[in-house]
C-alpha cells in the first residue's frame, strides 16, 4: 500500500458516496446514466467474486463489499426509487457495443485461462470503458450538474492515481500487471477531455456546459 | 505468480 494507492481507493470511495448523497438529497437522478451505473455494479460484481475464494486483509474485504453495497443501491435507487426522475431518454449510448467486444478480449488476452480470472479481466477492461454511458449522456444533453462533475472527477481521478502507484510499484516492487495498466490509462485517457473542462470551468465557478 | 499480486487492488 502506498500514498498514490490509498488516495485512489479514497477518491474512488469519495465519487461513490457523492453520487449516492446527490442522488438521495434531492430525491432525483436527473442527469446520471443509468447503464454506467449498471456497468459499475456488474464490473464490481466480476471483479470481487474472489471474496468467496481469498482473504487479502480487513481493509480489502471491507472496500470491497462497500463498493458492491454501494454500486447496487445506486442502481436500485436509478430504476427503482426514483425511476420517476431518471432521464432514459437521453441515456440512449448502447451498452452492447461494450460488453460484447469486452467479453470476447477477455477471453482472447488473460493472464490465466479460467473462469474467475477471465472475469476479473473482463471487469479490468470493462471499468475502463464504463463511464462512456455517462459521458455520451452529458454531450448529448450539453450540461452537467456541478455535483455531477464532482463525482466524475473524483472517479477519473482513482484510475489517475492508481497509474501513479503502478509506476511506484513497478520501481520498489518490480511488479506490474500490463492489463491492468494498459486498461488504466485507456480509463484515465477517456478522461482527459472531462478533466480539461472540470479545471477550466467548474473549478472558476461555472457549471459545465458544452457549446451547443 | 503476477496476475495475483494485483487481487490484493480494488
Amino acid at each position: 500500500m502506498n500514498i498514490f494507492r490509498l488516495t485512489g481507493d479514497l477518491s474512488h470511495l469519495a465519487a461513490i458516496i457523492i453520487l449516492l448523497l446527490k442522488i438521495w438529497k434531492s430525491r432525483s437522478c436527473a442527469g446520471i446514466s443509468g447503464k454506467s451505473q449498471i456497468l459499475f455494479a456488474i464490473v464490481f460484481t466480476a471483479r470481487y467474486l474472489d471474496l468467496l475464494t481469498s482473504f487479502i486483509s480487513v481493509y480489502n474485504t471491507s472496500m470491497k463489499v462497500i463498493y458492491i453495497g454501494c454500486a447496487y443501491a445506486t442502481v436500485y435507487l436509478i430504476y427503482a426509487k426514483f425511476r420517476a426522475t431518471y432521464d432514459g431518454n437521453h441515456d440512449s449510448f448502447r451498452v452492447e457495443f461494450l460488453v460484447v467486444p469486452v467479453g470476447g478480449l477477455a477471453v482472447l488476452i488473460n493472464h490465466t485461462f479460467s473462469p474467475l480470472e477471465i472475469l476479473w479481466t473482463f471487469s479490468i477492461y470493462l471499468e475502463s470503458v464504463a463511464i462512456l454511458p455517462q459521458l455520451f449522456m452529458i454531450s448529448k444533453t450539453g450540461e452537467a450538474e456541478t455535483i455531477t462533475t464532482h463525482y466524475l472527477f473524483c472517479l477519473g481521478m482513482y484510475r489517475t492515481l492508481y497509474l501513479f502507484n503502478w509506476v511506484w510499484r513497478f520501481y520498489f516492487e518490480g511488479f506490474f500487471d500490463m492489463i491492468a495498466i494498459v486498461a488504466g490509462l485507456v480509463q484515465t485517457v477517456l478522461y482527459c477531455d472531462f478533466f480539461y473542462l472540470y479545471v477550466t470551468k467548474v473549478l472558476k465557478g461555472k457549471k459545465l456546459s458544452l457549446p451547443a | 505468480k503476477q496476475a495475483n499480486q494485483t487481487k490484493d487492488e480494488l
